[in-house]
């Protein structure tokens, strides 16, 4: 049958769910054991945020798309955590690889990385479910627009409070530990990192600012340019 | 099967990235 978008969206859909069959709910026993080997374990917090952040999202989500779709918000949610523990685990076989260290402790209790690891989860779903053309200056519409036309990247920096600039930062190791990923995908998250690089980590309340305030002092350079400029 | 453009090197991942290196 010829291919039209809903179509191609739902076999997307369908090649997710597949992809992410395998994938638990809660950290793996190879996850276990990357926690147990951190100097201060990071489980409890991170199920806890994990739980935090879902009741957070789905209500979000629920809020955004009407009472015609409750319970929607907590499905993705569930699909998005499969995919954050799915690529941690990945992201950690191939650090300790890379730096022949076992113990990642400072990262995994870092609360930002995990922000931004479930959040790029998300944005993956999100898209997956809702296609990815620009509608307003973000993203939005596809198979699950109209009701969904809100939530598209950069939504999702603001229901988990994030600075677009380390959302930023997960992006190309998540697309490395994920192969799986779908190429549209793939573009969907290059597109966050431009739309991040050209306007969103340049807005008056980014962290940015003070990053690059921070930088300077520590050397000799010129003065930082205020947002406006 | 994509043309994303990977622009960390060899000596550079997650870990230093959210500086923890």
């Amino acid at each position: 049958p010829p291919q039209t978008p809903v179509r191609a969206a739902m076999s997307s859909i369908q090649q997710l769910r597949v992809d992410l069959t395998s994938s638990g709910d809660q950290p793996s026993a190879v996850l276990a054991v990357y926690f147990k080997n951190c100097t201060l374990d990071p489980t409890g917090e991170i199920l806890q945020r994990v739980e935090r952040l879902g009741q957070l999202f789905s209500q979000m989500f629920d809020q955004a798309v009407g009472l015609r779709c409750v319970g929607l918000g907590k499905q993705r949610f569930t699909l998005g955590v499969r995919l954050y523990y799915r690529v941690m685990e990945a992201m950690l076989k191939s650090e300790e690889k890379r730096l022949s260290v076992q113990n990642f402790s400072k990262l995994l209790n870092d609360s930002t990385f995990h922000t931004s690891l479930l959040a790029c989860a998300l944005e993956v779903v999100m898209a997956t479910y809702g296609g990815t053309s620009f509608k307003n200056g973000g993203y939005s519409g596809g198979a699950g627009a109209p009701a969904e036309t809100d939530l598209g990247f950069p939504w999702i920096l603001d229901v988990f409070r994030l600075a677009a600039f380390d959302f930023y930062k997960v992006i190309e190791s998540f697309i490395k530990a994920e192969p799986t990923l779908s190429k549209d995908n793939v573009k969907h998250l290059e597109r966050c990192e431009h739309l991040t690089m050209e306007t969103i980590a340049w807005r008056g309340d980014s962290p940015l600012f003070e990053l690059l305030r921070l930088t300077h002092e520590e050397g000799p350079g010129e003065q930082v340019e205020p947002p406006s400029t | 099967s994509h043309d994303y453009h990977f622009g960390l090197e060899d000596n550079e991942g997650i870990s230093e990235l959210f500086d923890c290196d």
